[in-house]
């Protein structure tokens, strides 16, 4: 009930966006209940199911920076039981803003309340470790870290660690975190190199055994606005997808 | 005599410190005199110049955040003639420090004094339009927009010519702008459309000609901490990099 999941990394375009949405697809595609929040600026999350932006009055930001409650600002998108609470350009000022509020990491958990009645609640968060996006590792409690087999995003795994100690000791010392390698190609050696060094240094319980590879359809579907597995339910990534949330439930924690 | 290329883009993951390093590469060997900036808290760029982000005691944060002088900050590379002004974690409080001050927005633009004795200045921002790259563009002679021809990445070129009314506006109505399609692959149909249309939306003024395609080099450089050029000078971004420096000099402004 309502286990939540953030969808987080510093390093940009490694593909957070993708696994939200597509995650998403694959819960509701087992009959369950999903909410998707988008926590970037960037609004990719709110156009990757089919919303315009800035034609959106009552976003996450009303709810983080003007105490809206986050039902009200909850919209349904064209897959059924798929709702999504968007974010718009406005979100931008939250770095500067949520900070100088008493206990600011903890607005988003806090909105959360019990009224909420989904089976899974994600976050997809902006390329940053601000204020944001501890608001989302502080109300989580999985945290999935996609990451691209590549030497710039294998360093920022440093810091994602450092987060996480942080987040764990102050207010969420259960949130378990996995990470994720996307946009794999086994063609490529500098993939395969990094690959092996991710298994070596976090193990079974650190990085999950589901990869999901380069495919372009992934780059398609946030076009027509709907999740891979709505678009091309049998593609290589709707398939790698749908194998990410069997990995999960089955093996991680309460899920 | 210190001309200013800021390279942003609020997304993340379309190579803008890859950009960064390899223009400045460029630049070197047509003899210039380089010096680049990493105010991203990732410290990406200075990573991809062979330094240790965590053992620098002066980075660009004592500059913005402590009012250092930016030549007590500057190091040398292994690259004769390209020097490095590096950053750290520690910038990642700058989006919420920053805009306490007055005319926060300038601080980097006034730290550029007269005593810096280079042919370019070359800034790489963070995949944010926080505080940080706000100062970047205010202090820019010339923006670099790197982006994929991918949708997401299309739609932040709507944020970010926003972003450049505003600093216009404000305190640098002299910056001019260039889009650079990056990480191109013409055997996607996707970038072949996408493509189209950036040269539909911006034409020639807009959108530099030439392109960045994909090269698996480029992932490998930065694990040895020298540009492309110096990795693998025949390398087929080696190439387009230099294209692109040269396109600079012979076509935009005062460069
Ligand atoms: N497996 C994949 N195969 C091919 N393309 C992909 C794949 N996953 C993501 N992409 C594409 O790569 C780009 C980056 O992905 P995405 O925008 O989801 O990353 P992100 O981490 O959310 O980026 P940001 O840091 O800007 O929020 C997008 O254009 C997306 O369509
Ligand atoms: N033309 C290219 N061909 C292949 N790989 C590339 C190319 N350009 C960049 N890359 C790789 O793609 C990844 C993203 O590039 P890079 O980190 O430079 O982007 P960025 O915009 O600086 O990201 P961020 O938003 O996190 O700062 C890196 O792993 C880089 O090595
Ligand atoms: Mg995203
Ligand atoms: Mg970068």
């Amino acid at each position: 009930m309502n286990y939540t999941i953030a969808i987080a990394n510093e390093k940009g375009g490694v593909a957070k966006t993708t696994t939200a949405v597509s995650l998403a697809g694959a819960l509701v595609q087992m009959g369950k209940r999903i909410l998707v929040v988008d926590l970037d600026p960037q609004s990719n999350l709110t156009l990757a199911l089919g919303h315009i932006p800035h034609h959106k009055e009552m976003t996450i930001a009303s709810v983080l920076l003007n105490s809206e409650k986050i039902s009200n600002a909850i919209t349904q998108t064209q897959i059924e039981n798929l709702d999504l609470v968007p974010s718009n350009s406005e979100l931008g000022v939250a770095e500067r803003f949520l900070p100088v509020r008493k206990n600011y990491d903890t607005i988003l958990k806090n909105s959360l309340g019990g009224f909420l009645d989904y089976d899974y609640i994600i976050f997809d968060c902006p390329p940053a470790l601000g204020a944001v996006t501890l608001n989302a590792l502080t109300a989580a409690n999985l945290l999935i870290i996609p990451t691209q087999a590549e030497y710039f995003s294998a360093y920022a795994l440093k810091n994602m660690m450092a987060a996480i100690r942080q987040v764990r000791s102050q207010n969420n010392p259960m949130m378990i975190y996995r990470i994720l390698v996307t946009m794999y190609d086994s063609r490529i050696r500098a993939h395969r190199t990094l690959h092996e060094q991710l298994i070596t240094t976090f193990g079974k319980d650190g990085l999950l055994e589901t990869i999901v590879e380069i495919d372009t359809k992934l780059r398609e579907s946030p076009i027509i606005g709907i999740p891979i597995m709505h678009y091309v339910s049998k593609s290589r990534s709707a398939l790698q997808y749908r194998a990410l949330a069997e990995e999960l439930i089955e093996n991680v924690g309460e899920m």
